[in-house]
């Protein structure tokens, strides 16, 4: 079955989608079977794959409907970038996510049993969680075997990192005992900036302190907004582009661990 | 009485905390009595202006603590910057804030009730709000006489701003009729870039289309995140780095609705 990884920091803007979306490209141009599943309301994961969420909202087939509305994912599932993946669509519906959560019994498990529904069709399924650490994030990282932590290298995205370890401690001891952090993914890095270089000494500090690796850094680089703009992943526009290293570095261990499974 | 205006996206990184830093710094600068109000669980405007949020825990003296545990709100403000403003913190405790809200009669309008305590000690108050329009974002609507809509120029922060457009529609005619959007306020802009012209383009109409202001857009500069590395505001660091012209006509234009209010 498939090996789930959840993509999570509740800083905003650090890059969690832009991250899920290119791995999922470098994985599926591996030849893997990938699907991303967006559990955010701003819909970025859909968007930067070039659907409209309006257009999956009208036909009753987003995550919302799938966990809220007896919708079968197999109806809200859809394949993008021509075919290479395939997406799980949100929409502005799922803001309401936390209190239907909240209203239904163990709510907070709803999505690991619909994921669990189809993880044999997939080699990878990728969750790109919202920017804040509430029930629909804790449901993802209860369906998650891995999580990534993209960080920007930056002081306000290092300081929510403690917190999200506690969250994260708090699912393994109740619903998850398997899940691992896969690793520390330092973002938007611009190597000439002094706080930029001392932000990145501190994430590798924190990294080796909970025994995390802490992936090569990824340069701010145009291919990725233009990606985003354009409908698909940035890789896909330049294979090239910075920080492609480090993307194909978290894909290769991704490989070598669905091997392990 | 003061002029409250809260800084809001759900988008995430798109400059808010670092907009209310550098403009609070610019009120105070022009002589006005300034006060900060933290109202995002990751503390972002607290540590921006230097100041630990655990500190402020261990004294109860947060945010949380004032909407939710009878802490008075003089208790919890403290000067910082140099004693040019004052800042109301918050901490991770807020992060159950939507739960306590939910939990009380009318909870939505305990933040309103603290701030208008305290109206006559200042003449602006800024409430930066946390990326998700949340309870916490709600109440901070309810409080507020006017809106900033900080918005990188790039897709996806711009999709959200419809939504975003709506919910303070529901504010307006449930609760605060007289809250009124400021404008909006292109960020982390990069004028070589054609998406980022396109993007500001779409700004702009959309600002033509509901009759609002757009403010000249703030480049990158590397002020900003220097400061929320020294825990003080950007432009106290360069007073001339890029979009402080963006900023001062924000201050001014704030100062102009404050002699008319
Ligand atoms: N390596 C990069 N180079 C240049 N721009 C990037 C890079 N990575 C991300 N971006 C840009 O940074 C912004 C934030 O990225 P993204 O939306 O993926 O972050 P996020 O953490 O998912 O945000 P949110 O908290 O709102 O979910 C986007 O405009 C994106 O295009
Ligand atoms: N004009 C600018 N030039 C350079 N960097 C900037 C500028 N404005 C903001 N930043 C940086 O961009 C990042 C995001 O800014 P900020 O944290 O203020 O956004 P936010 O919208 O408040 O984020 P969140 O959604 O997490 O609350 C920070 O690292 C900040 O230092
Ligand atoms: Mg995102
Ligand atoms: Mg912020």
């Amino acid at each position: 079955p498939a090996l789930v990884m959840a993509t999570l920091n509740q800083k905003g803007g650090v890059g969690k989608t832009v991250s899920v979306v290119n791995i999922a490209h470098l994985l599926a141009k591996a030849g893997m079977r990938v699907l991303v599943v967006d559990c955010d309301a701003q819909a970025s994961a859909t968007i930067h794959l070039g659907v409209y969420p309006a257009d999956r909202d009208a036909l009753k087939a987003t995550l919302t409907h799938v966990l809220f509305h007896k919708t079968r994912i197999e109806h809200a599932i859809i394949s993008v970038c021509d075919d290479s993946m395939d997406l799980l669509p949100s929409s502005i519906s799922l803001a309401r996510a936390d209190s239907e959560i909240n209203s239904r019994a163990n709510g907070s498990l709803l999505l690991r049993a619909r994921i669990n529904e189809i993880k044999d069709r997939y080699d990878f399924i990728l969750l790109d969680c919202p920017p804040h650490l509430s029930q629909i994030t804790v449901s993802a990282l209860n369906a998650a075997d891995l999580v990534l932590i993209p960080s920007q290298t930056e002081t306000l995205s290092l300081m929510g990192i403690p917190q999200l370890l506690e969250t994260l401690a708090d699912v393994q001891s109740l619903v998850n005992p398997a899940i691992r952090v896969l690793g520390i993914l330092p973002t938007l890095y611009d190597p000439r900036r002094n706080q930029d270089r001392d932000r990145l000494a501190d994430l590798t500090e924190m990294g080796g302190q909970n025994g995390f690796q802490v992936f090569p850094p990824v340069r701010r680089a145009v291919a990725y907004p233009t990606g985003v703009n354009e409908g698909k992943p940035g890789l896909a526009i330049d294979p090239n582009a910075a920080g492609c290293e480090s993307y194909q570095e978290i894909a290769d261990v991704m490989i070598d661990r669905l091997s392990a499974y």
